[in-house]
């Protein structure tokens, strides 16, 4: 079983743009329920990515900024037609636990999670 | 390929006082690096478990509470000879993303996150 990304990605993500607030962002992270908001620029373009971890350590520094501020900016990505076990070797080697899905000029296409590799395996006993 | 979650769960978990500040969680996230932090009693059993989302959740509605105030009390956890496909089951069907590992008496003795298992299928190319 070697699904591509496209067949477990999620298409409707979230995206912010970096000049919005980080309040902003912790509202739209509480609000859909899920950690991980790729960050855009007004050409819809992927600029960095901001998360629930982004905003805690934010707070375990007194930071309170913008999205560009506690964004991380060189961002681990992925392509709809990537075999799945490269994305979850991706995900592994970086520490990180989402990976935005783009387009050759950058524009997000989706989401893929550790969660949505994990449930793969997910059985009902 | 079924391990059991003894075979993939972190056993030096962090844990935190349900007494604890917000803003200590907020450190222990930032300085470990990851986002799941079971909550604990005087007597090391499991009485919640609060992650960088409901950090994220508190700075939205801005209420800077104590560890307990902002926990979710409810715990869905695992044991170390559970199948990691009914572990996977339960993250998936509680939208959760990680599983703190308890003995009979809510001891915690690990946590196993949907990173460990999404990690199971990693190959590098
Ligand atoms: C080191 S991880 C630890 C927590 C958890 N693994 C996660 O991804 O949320 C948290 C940091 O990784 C960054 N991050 C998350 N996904 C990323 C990605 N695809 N590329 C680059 N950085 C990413 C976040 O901005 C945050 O600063
Ligand atoms: C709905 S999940 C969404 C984000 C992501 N799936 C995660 O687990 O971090 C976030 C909420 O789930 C809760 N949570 C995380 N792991 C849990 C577990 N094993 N049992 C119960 N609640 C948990 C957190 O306290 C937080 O309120």
């Amino acid at each position: 079983v070697n699904p591509l990304v496209v067949d477990i990605m999620s298409s409707d993500v979230t995206t912010i743009h970096e000049d919005a607030g980080f309040h902003d962002a912790a509202k739209i992270i509480m609000e859909k329920q899920f950690n991980h908001l790729p960050v855009v620029d007004s050409g819809n373009h992927l600029v960095g990515i901001v998360t629930a971890w982004d905003i805690s350590k934010a707070v375990a520094k007194d930071e309170h900024d913008l999205v560009k501020d506690i964004m991380t900016r060189n961002v681990v990505t992925t392509s709809p037609d990537e075999a799945i076990d490269i994305s979850a070797f991706k995900l592994d080697s970086n520490n990180v636990s989402a990976l935005p899905v783009v387009d050759s000029n950058k524009h997000v296409l989706g989401i893929v999670t550790s969660d949505d590799i994990s449930k793969l395996l997910a059985r009902r006993h």
